[in-house]
């Protein structure tokens, strides 16, 4: 099964072209193993994106370096995906 | 659950219980409801679709489907609450009962079941179908990549290990296969509604060409007044337009397919949230989620009955 342990799900807002470019290169950097929720799709617009833990902090120094502001969309992926399975559960348990 | 009024509509549910309630609500409610398997995964799962019917034969048809990407759970969720409210409501409600009074309703709500099986079982991210093509290492096609609509152009990749991978061929995928031979020998559908999440648009075609359909402007006026009831009950805010203007270039998707068959009324929803939680939408959310894009569906399809063509 595969785990989300350290993965957080970062929101880019590229807020001109070459902020756009650069994200949109992204997508072809395949060892990052990302997983975009939300595609780029223009300036303004927002590309929410799934980051493995190695991933995590060369992609951040990449996005700063590059003066592209990022926020933390979901802190702890595993948290949440793990939130879902014990709702459910719970949900067989009281059947 | 002994019935589908006991079931839980506020939590998610595994495959085998979503298939489970299908077959509880067609014994609970024979005179309306029917399940038809119309093919098998890649993996040989059964796929079923859900009829609403009040009789005669043939007559003319709205398809709903959710699911077709497995990991955005709200969806098929989503779809066994319909399935719930329309018999709930099928005599009760007059817009529904206008509705089944002329048409019938074809309900998917687990579109890809190999998938789903796998977000439950292996990888709950995973968006795609489980086929295996290429002799890549990479597993599974996009089926909104898939249709023979703009098929391959750009908007979708030819790498099998993409999330976007449209696959060898048009309609490679079974899941896709089953559902174009279904609409074809029907041949009387009248609307085509494709649920998703997230980000909160509602989404008419075209998505592979900037060409604007000949109906956009009606189009254009549905989805204005099916968000606008889609708001009203709770304030959820919504977007909406062609694909290639609101979201992205997106090449062999399946409601350009069904709009190019002369299903006038096809429609994507892009459901709750707009990039809180994405995927992993809570519990929760499940029943507002449903309630208010019940209304937009209403919308659409008494506006589909008060206008045949």
């Amino acid at each position: 099964t595969e785990t989300f342990v350290g993965h957080q799900v970062l929101r880019i807002v590229p807020t001109n072209d070459e902020d756009l470019q650069k994200v949109q290169e992204l997508q072809d950097l395949e060892e990052l193993q990302l997983d975009f929720w939300l595609a780029p799709r223009g300036v303004g617009h927002p590309v929410d994106v799934r980051v493995p833990f190695p991933s995590l902090q060369p992609l951040k120094a990449h996005l700063e370096s590059n003066g592209i502001s990022y926020s933390i969309m979901i802190e702890d992926v595993q948290a949440l995906v793990d939130d879902e399975q014990m709702e459910m559960l719970r949900e067989r348990r009281w059947l | 659950p002994l019935s589908t009024n006991t079931f839980n509509y506020a939590t998610y549910h595994s495959l085998d219980e979503i298939y489970a309630f299908m077959d509880l609500l067609v014994a609970e409610n024979s005179h309306l409801v029917s399940k038809i398997e119309i093919g098998r995964s890649t993996e040989n799962r059964p796929i079923y679709v859900l009829k609403f019917s009040k009789g005669g034969t043939n007559r003319p048809a709205i398809w709903i489907d959710t699911g077709i990407h497995s990991r955005e759970w709200v969806t098929q969720a989503s779809g066994v609450w319909f399935a719930k409210k329309i018999v709930q409501d099928h005599e009760n409600d007059e817009g529904l009962a206008s509705v089944l009074d002329k048409m019938d309703i074809f309900l998917e709500i687990v579109t890809n079941p190999d998938g789903f099986a796998f977000t439950q079982t292996k990888n709950r991210m995973w968006r795609k179908t489980r086929s295996k093509h290429s002799n890549s290492i990479c597993v599974g096609v996009d089926p909104n990549r898939n249709w023979d609509a703009g098929f391959g152009g750009s908007g979708a990749s030819g790498n099998p290990c993409s999330e976007t991978y449209h696959g060898p061929y048009a309609n490679s995928e079974p899941e896709v296969k089953a559902i174009v031979d279904f609409v074809k020998s029907h041949g009387n559908i009248k609307a085509f509604i494709s649920i998703h999440s997230y980000s909160q648009l509602l989404l008419y075609p075209y998505g592979y060409t900037t060409t604007p359909v000949p109906d956009q402007k009606e189009l254009h006026e549905i989805s204005k007044k099916a968000v606008a009831a889609l708001s009203s009950l709770y304030g959820t805010k919504y977007k909406y337009g062609s694909i290639i203007t609101t979201i992205y270039k997106a090449s062999g998707g399946t409601i350009d397919w069904t709009y190019e068959q002369g299903i006038k009324y096809s429609f994507t929803f892009e459901l709750r949230d707009t990039g809180r939680y994405g995927f992993l939408l809570p519990a929760k959310e499940i029943v507002p989620t449903a309630q208010e894009t019940w209304l937009a569906l209403m919308v659409i399809m008494q506006y589909t009955v008060e206008h045949p063509y």
